[in-house]
């Protein structure tokens, strides 16, 4: 098989550990059957093996598992099989003879009535044969192929951009999404999505239908967009926040990448109690939990107390950022706070705050200009090797008089004379 | 890269897969 086949990704390694353990125990059911003799298991088992699900991914036992269970008419495997082996890319004779192995499985694996084989069937004869491919797929489509028939409303919804074609595609996406297949959701939401920024309407209860068939049928990002949606609605603590809750359990269930949001929802209560009781640590940690970008708990105006606390408490770096959003705060005595903090940040190594406070005087942002003391601060940071900040006092010179000349450095030493005449002579030559 | 190895049937398999 290939090094890199087009249909087979690297094993997750962070999926949830309740998949996980669903994964395992079919793994482990997959085995006995095999062991006893049934091919369906064998074939199971290497699709296991292939994707690494529950067990170690490793392609040369799918492939033995595989190649085993196709010759005994399991469709299935004969699919698993031409996943394996189908390249990437098809540019050398070697890939090329790989396409035609994964063709001859597909092709098996179609006849035995594996519908999604005969997708790729299709898909293989999308290069060669447009005729027969559309046919395939027609074929296909009519026996309950979803994919060919996803790929059919893709090709209507591309190749004719007439409304009449659009509005039929879509239709073919809402029937497949309502029997589950979350592909067809994650499109038809998408168009459903366009429409509704066109019309600025609130969100349609067509549009939440498809995401929640999506997201019960495996996506993570329609659970999340859907989650956020109903979390935005509800009011109270997020942790009360059970609907919502159930949805961000759901996409992280689906997708890891989704799971932070959870942990961070949960972790909070906890958080809020221990930076109230005064442990500076808790007070960062909830700090940053407000301030993470795409959260739903994401507010600076949340985030603003506890970072000032944490830096107030010793946490150096919560210094910068705790004055910066003091600084997006109205309050009277919010700039006093900011430059208490920047001073804490400066003072306790921070050269970030140095900077900022620095940049902050000299511009006259934030607080009143005062280049005397804000510029002190960046020949310092510029002193002590930050070069970009040597950069930035060199272009200050340029047009403030008040700026410092930035001590010159070995960057760029002038020519000896010798290399100067060296560099002539080629030329020259 | 991740790199696994599966004894299967007295028959070891080695797979690395980037």
């Amino acid at each position: 098989f290939p090094t890199s086949s087009a249909l087979v990704e690297r094993a997750d390694p962070d999926e949830s550990p309740a998949r996980r353990e669903r994964e395992e125990a079919a793994a482990r059911a997959d085995r006995t059957a095999c062991d006893e003799g049934k091919s369906s298991g064998c074939a199971a088992l290497g699709l296991a093996y292939l994707t690494g699900a529950g067990v170690p991914q490793n392609r040369p036992l799918a492939e033995v598992l595989l190649r085993e269970a196709c010759d005994a008419d399991e469709g299935t495997a004969c699919m698993g099989l031409g996943q394996l082996y189908l390249p990437r890319v098809a540019f050398s004779e070697e890939d090329k003879a790989m396409l035609e192995q994964a063709g001859s499985a597909f092709d098996r694996g179609c006849r035995l009535g594996v519908l999604d084989a005969c997708e790729r069937v299709a898909a293989i004869l999308d290069g060669t044969d447009e005729v027969a491919a559309d046919a395939l797929r027609r074929d296909t489509c009519a026996k309950g192929g979803t994919a060919s028939c996803r790929r059919l409303a893709d090709d209507l919804s591309m190749r004719d951009e007439s409304a009449a074609a659009q509005t039929e595609a879509q239709r073919v996406f809402a029937r497949l999404c309502r029997s589950g297949d979350r592909e067809s959701c994650v499109s038809h939401a998408r168009w459903l999505t366009q429409q509704q920024e066109r019309d600025e309407d609130s969100r349609s209860p067509e549009l939440r239908e498809i995401q929640s068939l999506g997201c019960r049928a495996g996506d993570g990002y329609l659970c999340h967009d859907l989650a956020m949606a109903v979390f935005a609605e509800g009011s109270g603590p997020p942790e009360q926040r059970v609907e919502a809750l159930a949805l961000f359990d759901r996409a992280c269930d689906n997708e890891s990448d989704f799971c932070s949001i959870r942990t961070a929802i949960h972790a909070r209560p906890l958080l809020v109690q221990g930076c109230e009781a005064g442990r500076a640590q808790d007070c960062y940690a909830l700090g940053e939990l407000y301030q993470a970008p795409g959260s739903p708990l994401e507010s600076a105006a949340d985030a603003r107390a506890p970072m000032g606390k944490a830096c107030e408490g010793g946490i150096i770096e919560a210094c910068t950022i705790a004055a910066e959003l003091a600084l997006q705060d109205s309050a009277p005595d919010a700039a006093a706070r900011a430059e208490r903090w920047y001073r804490t940040g400066c003072a306790g190594g921070q050269a970030g705050s140095c900077i900022a406070f620095g940049r902050r005087l000299v511009d006259g942002d934030g607080f009143p200009r005062d280049p005397g003391q804000g510029y002190p601060l960046l020949a310092s940071a510029c002193a002590s090797g930050r070069t970009d900040i040597c950069d930035e006092l060199e272009t200050r010179t340029a047009t403030d008089p008040e700026a410092p000349v930035p001590v010159a450095d070995n960057s760029y030493l002038p020519d000896d004379p010798e290399a100067l005449e060296e560099r002539q002579r080629r030329i020259n030559e | 890269c991740t790199s696994t190895a599966v004894t299967f049937r007295g028959t070891l398999y080695e797979d690395t897969i980037c």
